[in-house]
């Protein structure tokens, strides 16, 4: 059984290359996932990794990790990084650089914006199918959420809300800055 | 760690020892230092909801249940992926767009699944889902809520803790022989600078500020002013009328029951 289970098991999958990239945006960047669904054998060890670049001034969105911690560890370049905890303090708000690293703890909101033309970092997550919640963008809480809780949550008007629900469009995760957006609207 | 917690000699009955109040309602909390509540590894609280109460998007760091003691209302549970499924409008539907465009776009809106509640309802939150309630009855909600902090989801430490999407939570009074009060707590957003926040999200800098609520003082539990329209479905959009829609939910029940009745038999 053991040899069944452990000795033909997969346990390599390369994740730098472009081309398998789960979210990418020509203008903001990509990220590419490894959980247990595509190597099983995470599922024994309950972590998953991210593989993440970004372009000059884009952004990760806003969001949180759902059940995991995440260790962000640097590969290129470099960001500012502002990382909140349950008390609305900012817990880090500074810059990552090459061959730095932070840990960014489960539930904590995390946003990112790259300062160099490229920033390349991968996260380890502590499990196997870590999931994310965004606050902006096209799966994102602000989505979900329905005009008028937004409304009333931050005594804006119906306009605004429908701003804050829209505003991104179709953007997950990796977003344009918001400068070049308009630009090319424009 | 949480087995030397676990030597107990004497049970008590507990009572809130902590309370924080909103524009629009109150929530108590029991006492989780206490040694019962490490040995079980769980936070427990009770919410009081005023009428026309909206409690501010929130997610918690544990699984929790919140059992209702009294009171109805609506709520929501925001999964990340999940389709805004409830639409109040049809895209491509030539005879909806029309009427649309006479209405103005200001009735449309399109969000994830909402549900109503009722008295004796237990509602399911798991851990780092964000969730809202509206009190849409004529009596305040009275909730109680078991969160889970020792469950393999809350990797953080065992301590409750409560992120705010919005609004600010008011300062806690610790209620019994000590009264003192905490201090505030904001929401993850007031965590970011502004200009960040505008730049990532697309918007002014006049609305970040805004997001961030750092000058609200409403609360976690707001008063909503005017009407609450979202879009549910509702029976009486259905021509029933709320007798007849009483009268349905009782033979439901009644049925309900029979049904309890004949599995037991």
């Amino acid at each position: 059984g053991l040899e069944q289970a452990f000795c033909s098991v997969g346990v390599k999958r390369n994740i730098d290359d472009p081309r398998r990239a789960d979210i990418y945006n020509p203008n903001a960047g990509r990220t590419t996932t490894l959980n247990s669904q595509k190597l099983p054998l995470l599922r024994y060890l309950q972590l998953n990794a991210v593989r993440g670049v970004l372009h000059r001034n884009a952004f990760v969105a806003p969001h949180w990790n759902m059940n995991a911690h995440s260790i962000m560890y640097v590969t290129r370049g470099n960001a500012r990084l502002q990382i909140v905890n349950d008390r609305g303090n900012t817990a880090f708000n500074g810059e990552l650089r090459q061959n730095q690293l932070i840990v960014v703890p489960q539930n904590f909101a995390l946003l990112i914006q790259s300062r160099s033309e490229n920033f390349e970092w991968v996260a380890i997550k502590t499990n196997d199918n870590a999931m994310v919640s965004p606050i902006v963008g096209k799966t994102s809480v602000f989505k979900g959420l329905p005009e008028e809780v937004l409304r009333n949550a931050y005594r804006v008007s119906r306009e605004e809300a429908r701003m804050l629900k829209y505003n991104r469009g179709e953007e997950m995760v990796v977003l344009v800055p918001h400068s070049s957006q308009s630009r090319g609207r424009a | 760690g949480s087995q030397s917690r676990c030597r107990i000699e004497r049970l008590n009955a507990q009572e809130p020892r902590r309370r924080v109040e909103s524009e629009a309602g109150l929530t108590e909390y029991f006492d989780e230092d206490n040694e019962q509540f490490e040995c079980a590894g769980v936070a427990a609280h009770r919410r009081i909801v005023q009428p026309g109460g909206l409690v501010l998007p929130k997610f918690y760091n544990a699984h929790a249940l919140t059992y209702v003691v009294q009171g109805k209302g609506i709520f929501g549970n925001v999964m990340p992926g999940c389709p805004e499924s409830f639409q109040s409008f049809q895209r491509g539907d030539p005879r909806t767009s029309r009427e649309e465009g006479r209405r103005g776009r200001s009735e449309r809106d399109q969000h994830q699944r909402v549900d109503h509640f009722r008295e004796g309802d237990i509602i399911a939150i798991p851990a780092g889902v964000a969730h809202w309630v509206y009190n849409d009855g004529e009596q305040p909600i009275v909730a109680f809520t078991v969160l889970d902090t020792s469950n393999n989801a809350n990797q953080l430490d065992s301590n409750r803790r409560e992120f705010l999407l919005a609004g600010r939570k008011g300062r806690g009074q610790h209620l019994g022989v000590e009264p003192r009060e905490d201090s505030d707590d904001f929401n993850l957003l007031s965590g970011f600078d502004t200009e960040s926040l505008a730049e990532s999200m697309g918007i002014s800098r006049d609305l970040a500020e805004k997001l961030r609520g750092r000058s609200d003082d409403r609360g976690e539990i707001v008063r909503v002013e005017g009407s609450f329209h979202i879009v549910r479905p509702s029976r009486r959009e259905e021509g029933m009328s709320e007798g007849e829609e009483r009268e349905r939910e009782y033979e439901e029940e009644e049925r309900e029951r029979e049904r309890r009745r004949l599995m037991a038999n």
